[in-house]
């Protein structure tokens, strides 16, 4: 199963 | 802040295919243009639109705004526009409603709207510039019927860019099923082509449901690029006239 990741993990939050 | 629209459907277009993944945004005004950056609530899919100054005639932005609007709301207002009408947007300095006339090109009807502006915080994520290991463009009504279909069957699809093509694959509980492509130049009309430009193979998993939701902007541009690396998100970009666009950001499902 995989989990779902979130736009965070990704992108810095400015 | 004073920008006209030729054609009130493109803008109709954007906020339709956005409307149900982001609901009160930001129009981010300023002389290059008008932009949009908004996460859906969960935080997994991201819209970016760009409307270059140039999709507008004239436009004029003398100091830089940000118009809080409820998607909602625009979407009551723009019912009101006919597809080939004229559009223009209009905004004063630190403004409370954003104006909207809808102009007939073929009669004098004339139609006006304002729309009450909201203080929106909003969470603005740096997106870096990123040189993508698979870069594949497509017609837009094959990805949505690619999407569409395989949304029948998961909630995820895998998807593999190889040198042999790409391979979009579910698993479902009734059973599974995939669809590849491969790299074709269709001589009579280039728009059904299919490119493929690949540095290292990418397999990624992503959810369906999402991905559905972005080909309600399959209405905007014939063509759909998808932008993919290893590990980070994918890109859906629906290119628009004058380097203008929709672009969709989804963060993939990672195995544990």
């Amino acid at each position: 199963s995989s989990q779902q990741a979130r736009l965070e993990g990704f992108f810095q939050v400015k | 802040l004073e920008a006209r629209l030729e054609q009130a459907a493109m803008l109709k277009r954007v906020v339709d295919a956005i409307k149900d993944l982001v609901q009160d945004c930001n129009f981010d005004c300023n002389d290059s243009g008008i932009a949009l950056q908004a996460m859906d609530n969960s935080h997994v899919a991201l819209v970016s639109m760009m409307l270059k100054s140039e999709s507008f005639s004239p436009f004029r932005c003398d100091r830089n705004i940000a118009l809080g609007i409820n998607l909602t709301s625009l979407t009551k207002v723009l019912r009101a526009a006919q597809g080939d009408d004229i559009l223009t947007l209009k905004a004063e300095d630190a403004p409370d409603v954003v104006n909207l006339t809808f102009e007939s090109p073929e009669s004098d009807r004339l139609s006006e709207y304002d729309i009450k502006l909201m203080d929106i915080d909003q969470e603005h994520l740096g997106i870096p510039d990123t040189e993508y290991a698979a870069t594949i463009t497509l017609p837009s009504s094959e990805f949505s019927r690619i999407t569409r279909d395989l949304s029948a069957l998961s909630e995820s699809v895998a998807i593999e860019c190889t040198k042999e093509g790409v391979k979009f694959t579910c698993t479902g509980d009734i059973g599974n099923g995939s669809v590849s492509l491969r790299q074709h130049t269709n001589v009579e009309n280039d728009a059904k082509s299919v490119d493929i430009s690949l540095t290292e193979p990418v397999a990624l998993t992503f959810s369906l449901k999402y991905l559905v939701n972005f080909c309600k902007a399959a209405g905007l541009s014939d063509r759909v690029r998808l932008c993919l690396s290893n590990e980070v998100p994918l890109l859906v970009e629906y290119g628009l006239s004058n380097n203008s666009y929709l672009r969709f950001y989804l963060a993939p499902k990672i195995g544990d």
